[in-house]
């Protein structure tokens, strides 16, 4: 599905250069199930944003679907983001003035759904993680797990063929956590793929593969 | 150090009551390290708000240093905050446009402290956090798990009698955690009092006490 060839990413801070991923290399097929793990900084965030299209390498060769990436304009990169791929962000990323099903409901809007579709799709979204009684509510009149859950409903929505969880149970109790990777496991029985960045082994070992990152490299690869 | 009684915390959303707390009744002494756990929801960032008087409850009586805290004007509630109480975010309020070093001095700048000795404060603050070499780098530059750390430097850095700090280790790899965790035991050894929200069992364990909410209620207190 994706492949990763030398990637680097660098940031310039002033004078500085901050390397958050130095020749990376890797290859993702469709229907795996991989977790990304590694100390904080260690470039976890910013593979998953090169990975969705979210941000551009400062070198290398990425192929999605086997299409270079740098080659797609930018209608062709949004299509791709809001057709094939579901995010959970780290910071959550809601809207403040929208309520829960609003946010939950934002992809299927600029998928361009009608509103019967998006009603039914983002009552089940909301359902799944377990906040149906609190669907009016605006973000700030909901705990920190809460949020989060609207977010993972909100990748979940567009049943997307590849999800990217940054840190998906980071805010979340053990059940709560336990629920929201049993969605993921679904959505992976049904041949999509699944990629998620945790720092918990427990949540880790959900997944059929582990690559591990430290200062920007791959540190190993290895199946679970 | 601080009595709660029959502690309520309503919400009122549209026609709605959201109870995040109901009657929640607890003491907690100088010098107790004390974990909070619960499901997501269950009230634990409603009851860090409370203890650390930056909301008030809908009933109920809290007594903080033997006073009733309905009874401190806003300054005194305010020279509380500033001299007694370190906050670790849930969702660390940092602010955008300062640097990290910034952020960190910010408590001290309230406080008075002249400039030489907030910038030692600061740089020993920062390096405890392991982020002396990004001191000048802001929010928006650093990683989830480096943020974190920022606002835990910005806790330490006026040397609290109480630390709160909610799910301090969420975005953080095992080895920074457990970091962060030595910090708090070196506060706790120097007389202080700890009162940390987690959902992890193996961070509560490092704690002597740990209370259980559940919907709103105390489900369990009980010596670890
Ligand atoms: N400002 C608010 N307005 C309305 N309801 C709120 C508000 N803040 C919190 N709540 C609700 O009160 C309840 C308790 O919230 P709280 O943030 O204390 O939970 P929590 O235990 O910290 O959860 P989490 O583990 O998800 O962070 C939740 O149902 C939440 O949605
Ligand atoms: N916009 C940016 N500008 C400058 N440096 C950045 C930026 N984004 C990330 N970095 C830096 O790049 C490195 C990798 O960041 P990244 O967010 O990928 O780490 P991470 O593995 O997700 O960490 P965490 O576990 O703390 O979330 C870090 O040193 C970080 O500070
Ligand atoms: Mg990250
Ligand atoms: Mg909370």
């Amino acid at each position: 599905l994706l492949l990763m060839e030398e990637i680097s990413k660098v940031y310039r801070v002033g004078q500085e250069e901050v390397y958050a991923l130095r020749s990376v290399s890797l290859a993702i097929g469709r229907n795996e199930y991989v977790a990304i793990m590694g100390p904080s900084g260690s470039g976890k965030s910013t593979m998953m944003n090169l990975i969705g299209c979210l941000d551009t390498p400062s070198s290398g060769r990425y192929l999605l679907a086997g299409r270079a990436v740098q080659e797609l304009d930018e209608d062709e990169l949004a299509a791709i983001r809001n057709r094939e791929i579901g995010f959970v962000f780290q910071t959550f990323n809601l809207l403040p003035r929208s309520t829960a099903a609003g946010n939950v409901e934002l992809p299927l809007i600029y998928r361009g759904l009608p509103a019967a579709e998006r009603k039914r799709r983002v009552a089940g979204a909301i359902a799944r993680v377990g906040l149906s009684d609190r669907a009016t509510h605006r973000p700030n009149q909901l705990s920190g797990g809460q949020r989060q859950r609207v977010a993972i409903a909100r990748a979940l929505v567009t049943e997307p063929s590849l999800i990217l969880a940054d840190e998906p149970t980071g805010n979340l109790d053990t059940a709560t956590g336990e629920e929201i990777l049993r969605a993921f496991a679904e959505i992976h029985r049904g041949g999509n793929t699944v990629v998620l960045v945790t720092h918990e082994e427990d949540v880790a070992r959900h997944a059929q593969r582990i690559i591990r990152l430290r200062d920007g490299r791959v540190e190993s690869d290895s199946a679970v």
